[in-house]
Formats: C-alpha cells, structure tokens, sequence
C-alpha cells in the first residue's frame, strides 16, 4: 500500500517580495539554490536545498530554517510529495 | 517501412478544403476511428460528437495552443513533429525545456503522447491518426514523471499563459475511493492568475479527466481538481452510450466525450511512444484530450471567447442523445443534465456555430452567503437536513448573482467513517445535486474541513430563495464506532450574474464572420477602448462615459436617437420596467410604478395623491380630506360629506344627521337607530322616543304612560308617588318620583307625606315612626344611640331593639 506518511523533499516554495536580486540573496545567505520563478507566480520562487535530506518523513530542521525569519520573506512552504495517478 | 510523405503546408489550405469536403484521409488508422465516423451506418455509436461538422465549417484549430501536462511527449513522433510547438513545452521533473519522456522497458511514459495524439495528431500524413484539431498546435509538460508537489503543479498550470490556450490534464489524486486531495495553494493560485490574465486577460481553459475509481465506488467531488470552477471536468462514455465501468459519477461532471467501455467495445486510438499507433487508449485519459481538442476548434472560431464563454458554450450545445444514465433532469434553466454525463455529449460543429455569434456573457459575480454555523448530530440511519434561504447578495450590485452558474457548497463534518456519508444540495427550483455519494473503502475518520462540493447542475438557475442541503449517515457494516458525526458548518458560494447571460440589452455589435472565405484575425474582435469604464457599466466599455457602456450595471435611460446612457437610479418622473429600462411616468407623478396616471406614488408640486385611484389631483374630492403629512387625499369616515379627518365628520350625506362628529342615519318618532344593523327600529310599546331597544332605553313615554327612572309605567309602582311639573313650553309632564326611605308608600316627597309605612313602624302625622314598646334601657343608650336616631338607622331591627327608648322618641 502506498506510504501515507507525508513526504518532505529538499524544495522549497517562497514568496519574496523585491525581485530577483533578492530572492537570490537570499538563498544565497542560507544554502539554498534560487531555480527561478515559479511558473508565472510573480514573487514566487523555487528554492532547492542540496544538503537537506531528499525524501523524508519529517519536515526539514536545520539553519536554513532561519529563513522565515528574513523580513522579505513574506512565505515559505517546504514541498511535499503528492500522490498522483494517470487516469 | 513508413515512408513519410511532405506534411501538408499552410499554404496548401485549397487542398485541404477539398480534402474536407471529401472527409477522407490516407492516415493509417483514419477508418478505424470510430467516435469521428459516427454518422456512418456501418458503425454502432448513435450520437455524433460532429467533429467532421466543426472541420466542414473551416476549423481545425489553427493558431490554438493546446499543451498536455502529463508524463512528457514524444515531441518527434511523425504524427506530431509538424504541430509541435516548443514554446508550449516545458520539462519540470528535469527542469529543462525538453519535455522528451523518459524511456523504459515497460513504457511506463506513453500517456502524454497517447493524449497529445488525439489532439493534434497531423491530417493525411499516411501515419496513424488525424487528431480533432489537426492543425493546432501542441506541447507537453513532463511533471508527473517524479515527485509531483504543489509547485511541480503550479509551474505546468501557469507554464506560458499568454501563449497556451488550453491545458489538458488526465491525472489527479488517488482514485481509491477514500482519498480527499486537491490543489494545494500554489495550484490554486495558478489556477486564479491563470483565469485572471491568461490568454491576455480572456482566462486559460483547463480541461481535466474526471475520476477514474468507478470499481472503487469513487466518487469525483473529493478530488479537488474536477471539483474546481476553473477547471472543465470531462466524463466519459462508451461507443453504445453505456456507462464505462471505471466511470465516477459527480455533481461538477460538466461534458462528455467518447472513450472505451467494456473489453468489447472499442478503444481510442491515437499516438503512442516510440513512433508507434496504439488502438488501446482507455479512461478518461482518452477523453479530456479529445474535450481540449474541441475547444480548440471553438476558440479557433472565436479567439475572444473567456474561459466562462467556454463554459457556457458546452452547457449549450451539450446533448444528451443516447447516453444512457437512470437519473437525466431538465433543471428550471432547461437544460438536460446528469450525474455520470454532466449536460451530456459534445458536440463540436454546435460549439464553433455558437461559438462565431456568441457575445461575451456578463462579468462574474461571486455571492458568498452567511455560514450556517449551527451544529447537528448526525444520527446513524438518519438524515441531517438543514435549510437556507439564500439572497444572491441583493444588497451588494457587485456581488449580486441573479442567474447562475456553479455553485459550491463549503462543509465541515466530523464523522467516525467518512464514507458512510452521503449528500444532497437541493436549489430553490428542485433541482437535486448529489455532492456525495457513500464511498465503500473510505474508512477515514478526518470528516470533511471545509472542503468545497460543486455543482454544475443548477446552471441557468435563479440564485436566491431555499437551499436545502441533506446529509445522510448510512452506516456500513465495517464501522466500530457507533459515535454520531457533527455538521459543524457549512455555506454557499454562488457564482453567476446579476444580468441575464443571453440578455438582449447587450452589445448587439455582431461578431460573426463569413469563415469559409476570411479567417477572423485578431484585429477585427480587437476593442478600441482599453481606458476606465463609467461606474454603471457593468461588461466593459467602448468610452468613458455612461453612454459607452456595453452593458449598464443598474438601469438605463434611451432616448430618441436610439442612444442609451446608464444610470444608478431612475430620474423623477422615471420609473423602471422589468428590463431596467427608465420609463416616463405620467405627467402628474412625481414617482410612479407605471405610465397611466393612476399609477403614481407621489405627485408634483401642488398636486396630492388620492389614496384610492392614485392618481394626482389638484384638490380633494367631496368626501376626502387632505392628510397634510403624506400629501394624500384620504376617504372621510362613513356617511360624511365633507370631514376634517378621519374621524371628524362636517357635514353628512343626505338622510344623515350629525350627532357629534359622526354621521348618522335620521329615524322617525317612534325608532331609534341600530347601529350594528344599520336601520331604523322601533321603540319599545311604552316609549313614544327612545335611544335603544327595550323598555328601559325611553327617553320620553308614549300617550298615557308615566317616566318612571327609565321606565314608562301606567301608575306609579310601590314606593313612588305621581308627580306633576310645569315643563319649558307650558305642558303638565306627570311623572313617577321616588318616595322618602322612611316611608313604604307615599303621596308627595319628604318623610311627612308618608301614606304607609314598614312592619315596626306606626304612621304618625304623615310619618314613619318606630312602633316597639321598649324594655330594660340597653346599655348602648346614650350618645351611641344618638347617633343611631340622628343616622335614620332605627328603622334597622337590631338597633331598633339597642336603641329602643331612644328611637321611640319623636324628632
């Protein structure tokens, strides 16, 4: 049967507010990696963390957390693997 | 052995007018594709989705975009290269602009090139298929081949918006039968910026496979994707128009195409990986695709249309035909529509027919009705039903909803087993949508959050009056717990419009063109006013002022050059008639409910309205008065000719008399009147006049009789004496007067006119004086009995016998 226990991945979603410039300090300042906007979501973007576990069950713990704390980060989401079935 | 033959140029658009004139192409498998042929004789499907009418008219879906977001697609294939568009391609999963699939043994990736072949597989290229919109173009996104997240979903749902057109998707979340998933809010914010701005602010179209879980009694209104009013959930049915087996049935099914049924019916066939053909495309998969297709060739038609025209459109032109489902309603809009079908089949030369006249439908507006936060027990075996009497917001204009559209049903529910539950919304016009039916293996215990139920089947329908939404627990064999669930909360969301979507009061600027010979550009539907819009204008502009709106927001004033200004209100002197147009009152009303004169509601200076004809007068009439607080003639009270007020009349009909401030009928000598029967009576035999009935009522005797308090007597009654007076004019008026109480019977008044007296009392000189002989003086002589004498109580036995010597005294 599938695993029903929530699936953290090593990305993140984050809203930053003053464009691109800083959302790449930003991620720089952390140990994130900036992929870039997130589709046409204005403000929104993917921040992918190398050093955090892959696939865990339990949400990611660690220094980079401390990004919440930035006062332009007006969001953050750690991404969780959804189960999706081809129909 | 496949030879390639030169794919057909956009310049080759003669050859291919006679191509469809002709239907028919060298493609491999073009016979065999059973849901475009199936006006023929020879095939069993009886409804024809009239893709070869849609193609007939012209369109084939040139310039439409159409992506596929799914497992990748083979962007090589030689039915696809020549419509493979790279702008509307992305690799999420890689994350690079190369949306190839990833190849294995098993092949695991064809899904996104098998749907994308159904939509635009190439025309006459002697390979495979020809897909419905042929000449669109089309791309892929591969993100479910990896961890799918919510950003993995909000970057294929907002990839190139003012590029893509439509967006296919034949996935979602688990079709187990006890799943409850959605979009989470990156999802759905790309869902609403792209509704919002793509396609240049006319909204994306996304098109989304229903369920899949028809063997695990799924149900789709928990799947969060189908559920939405921004995406076109697409049901399926099978070449006999039987419903397939892995078919849900759901309230937010909106259309339906063809796909495969049972082993023995007949499959679609389409692209497949590998540079392959495949007949064995199955499920809604297969469907979805072929929805987007048809669009495609609507948009082709009508570039313009929103994601909402879209909608409508399908509610339109959807037909029933011989899809076979055992609950088919006409709801109060009259439209046909069901649970496993929606509003039926699709029908593509109908969409792109309506497609080329089609005005834009009215601004959405969206009513969020009060949270019922009542708590309910939800009993086992029993059913929760609560009502709702919803407004459509009458008291915002900018959210106020008349005429609707989709409607979702926010709930939460606490509940030991999930899948026991069933629910049913009923609309204020009886239509019936099942937001729930009871899912076997649904064994959660989490109940419903707030999770939005919606449904399509009140399209068309009014908004406001009695929402009844019925829960029932229907407790299955499996379930431990006998702990009955909670209704928490739940609220309406309405969505629709306030103006009639079709109303003729709109733009009457046809849009229509002659499409065999011109194909439509952008420039020709291009508005030529992008600046504000007055604040009456409800659906765009074509200036600023209130004269160049395209649809007033209130009402509207037209006058005679045929022009039209909208206005928040009606001036005076207007009035407006069910279309919201202003209309003259008469020329004494100030404010009126219509244009004959006894239609006003107040009147101009110097005129009063009168109360029972309203209409306007310069005076009140004879037997009305003025109320000078509301300027109205008022009717005076019954009988009056003229009155001060309502209850002051001064002067009365004829054969009235005024006795005080009313007005009476005037009765001869003899009778009075009566009130309650309103005629003259008579008096009783002994009155000559009276003031009622009864011999007591006299107010004077008749002939021969005597005024005894009230009475008319022959003689006087014990205890009177006859009295004689001179009255005012002269005559003797004999009466009966009462006689002193010292004396039984009497002849005048005073207690010395005595003519008999009471037992105990001897008559002396004309008076009543005690006769008893007295014995021992009592103790109670003295200044007591006095006062008793002094009193006239010694006619009182025990005080007679007290008093005894004393009362025997004269004096």
């Amino acid at each position: 049967p599938p695993c029903k226990a929530r699936i953290y991945t090593n990305h993140w979603a984050v809203r930053i507010a003053g464009g691109t410039e800083v959302a790449e300090r930003i991620a720089e300042k952390y140990g994130y990696r900036n992929m870039g906007q997130i589709g046409d979501l204005k403000d929104h973007y993917h921040f992918y963390h190398s050093r955090t576990i892959k696939r865990s069950t339990l949400y990611s713990r660690g220094r980079h957390n401390f990004i919440s704390m930035e006062p332009k980060v007006e969001w953050i989401q750690q991404q969780v693997v959804k189960r999706r079935i081809k129909r | 052995d496949y030879k390639p033959s030169p794919p057909l140029s956009l310049s080759s658009s003669a050859q291919l007018s006679q191509a469809q004139s002709n239907i028919f192409y060298n493609d491999a498998k073009w016979s065999s594709m059973w849901y475009i042929h199936c006006s023929d004789d020879v095939h069993n499907c009886q409804s024809d989705m009239n893709i070869m009418g849609a193609w007939k008219r012209g369109y084939t879906g040139k310039d439409v975009v159409v992506t596929i977001l799914d497992d990748g697609i083979e962007r090589n294939h030689p039915d696809l290269l020549q419509n493979y568009d790279p702008q509307a391609s992305f690799d999420v999963n890689g994350n690079d602009m190369d949306p190839m699939p990833r190849y294995d043994a098993t092949n695991e990736n064809k899904h996104g090139t098998r749907c994308a072949g159904e939509v635009a597989a190439a025309a006459n290229n002697s390979h495979c298929i020809v897909g419905i919109a042929y000449n669109a173009r089309i791309g892929g996104v591969r993100m479910l081949d990896g961890d799918v997240t919510d950003m993995v979903e909000a970057k294929s749902l907002s990839l190139q918006p003012q590029h893509i057109d439509i967006y296919s998707a034949s996935w979602g979340p688990d079709d187990d039968g006890k799943t409850v998933d959605g979009p989470a809010s990156l999802a759905r914010q790309a869902f609403e910026n792209g509704i919002r701005m793509g396609r240049k602010g006319r909204g994306s179209i996304f098109v989304w496979a229903s369920g899949n879980g028809g063997r695990s009694r799924d149900h789709c209104s928990c799947d969060g994707y189908t559920n939405s009013i921004y995406t076109i959930s697409i049901s399926s049915t099978a070449e006999s128009g039987r419903k397939p087996w892995y078919l849900e049935e759901c309230s937010s099914t909106l259309t339906t195409t063809y796909s495969s049924g049972e082993n023995y019916d007949r499959k679609i066939i389409t692209t497949d990986l590998r540079h392959r053909c495949t007949d064995s495309h199955t499920g809604t998969s297969a469907s979805a695709p072929m929805a987007a297709a048809i669009i495609a060739l609507a948009l082709e038609a009508n570039p313009l249309l929103s994601w909402r025209d879209v909608q409508h459109i399908i509610v339109k032109t959807s037909r029933a035909g011989h899809l076979s489902a055992p609950d088919w309603k006409s709801n109060a809009a009259g439209y046909n529509v069901s649970h496993l079908y929606g509003f039926g089949l699709m029908d593509a030369e109908a969409m792109v027919k309506e497609a080329e006249r089609w005005r834009q439908v009215p601004a959405q507006h969206v009513c969020v009705e009060s949270a019922d936060r009542q708590i309910r027990t939800i009993r086992p075996e029993h059913v929760v039903r609560s009502v709702y009497k919803a407004t459509g917001c009458t008291d915002n204009p900018n959210h106020h909803v008349i005429y609707l559209e989709h409607v979702v049903v926010r709930i939460t529910i606490t509940h030991p087993r999930r899948g026991d539950l069933s629910i049913n919304l009923t609309s204020p016009s009886g239509t019936k949508s099942q937001l729930l039916a009871n899912r076997l293996f649904d064994h959660s215990m989490e109940g419903f959050k707030n999770w939005e139920f919606m449904t399509t089947h009140c399209w068309g329908e009014k908004a406001a009056g009695d929402w009844v939404l019925e829960i029932y627990d229907s407790p299955s064999q499996l379930r431990s717990q006998k702990v009955p669930g909670k209704l928490k909360e739940w609220s309406l969301v309405l969505y629709g419009t306030s103006v009639h979507p079709y109303s003729s009061l709109r733009n009457d600027k046809p849009r229509s063109t002659d499409t065999l010979t011109l194909t439509p550009t952008e420039e020709e539907f291009t508005e030529e006013y992008n600046g504000p819009c007055d604040a009456e204008c409800n659906d765009g502009c074509e200036g600023p002022g209130p004269h160049h709106c395209i649809n007033c927001l209130n009402y509207f004033l037209k006058f005679k050059n045929n022009t039209r200004t909208c206005v928040s209100e009606c001036p005076s002197g207007f009035f407006h008639d069910d279309r919201k147009r202003c209309k003259k009152c008469s020329s004494s009303c100030e404010t009126c409910i219509g244009s004959r004169s006894d239609q006003c509601t107040t009147c101009r200076a110097g005129h009063h309205l009168n109360e029972g004809t309203h209409t306007c007068v310069a005076s009140c009439a004879d037997s009305f008065y003025l109320d000078y607080d509301f300027n109205i003639c008022r009717k005076c009270p019954e009988n009056c000719k003229k009155c001060n007020s309502s209850n002051v009349c001064t002067e009365c009909n004829p054969g009235m008399s005024l006795q005080g401030n009313r007005c009476q009928l005037t009765c001869d000598p003899g009778t009075y009147y009566n009130g309650h029967r309103r005629t003259c009576e008579h008096c009783h035999r002994t009155c000559a006049t009276c003031a009622g009935t009864g011999a007591e009522a006299c107010t004077k005797c008749a002939e021969g009789y005597l005024m005894e308090d009230w009475r008319c007597v022959l003689t006087c009654s014990t205890g009177y004496y006859l009295s004689e007076q001179t009255s005012d004019n002269g005559h003797m008026q004999k009466s009966c007067k009462m006689c002193d109480h010292s004396c039984y019977e009497c002849l005048g008044p005073g207690e010395r006119n005595c003519s008999s007296c009471v037992s105990g009392y001897n008559l002396e000189a004309g008076a009543c004086v005690v006769s008893t002989i007295c014995k021992d003086e009592s103790w109670a002589e003295g200044s007591f009995c006095v006062l008793v004498k002094r009193n006239n109580l010694c006619q009182r036995r025990v005080l007679q016998q007290l008093c005894c010597r004393t009362c025997s005294q004269k004096g």
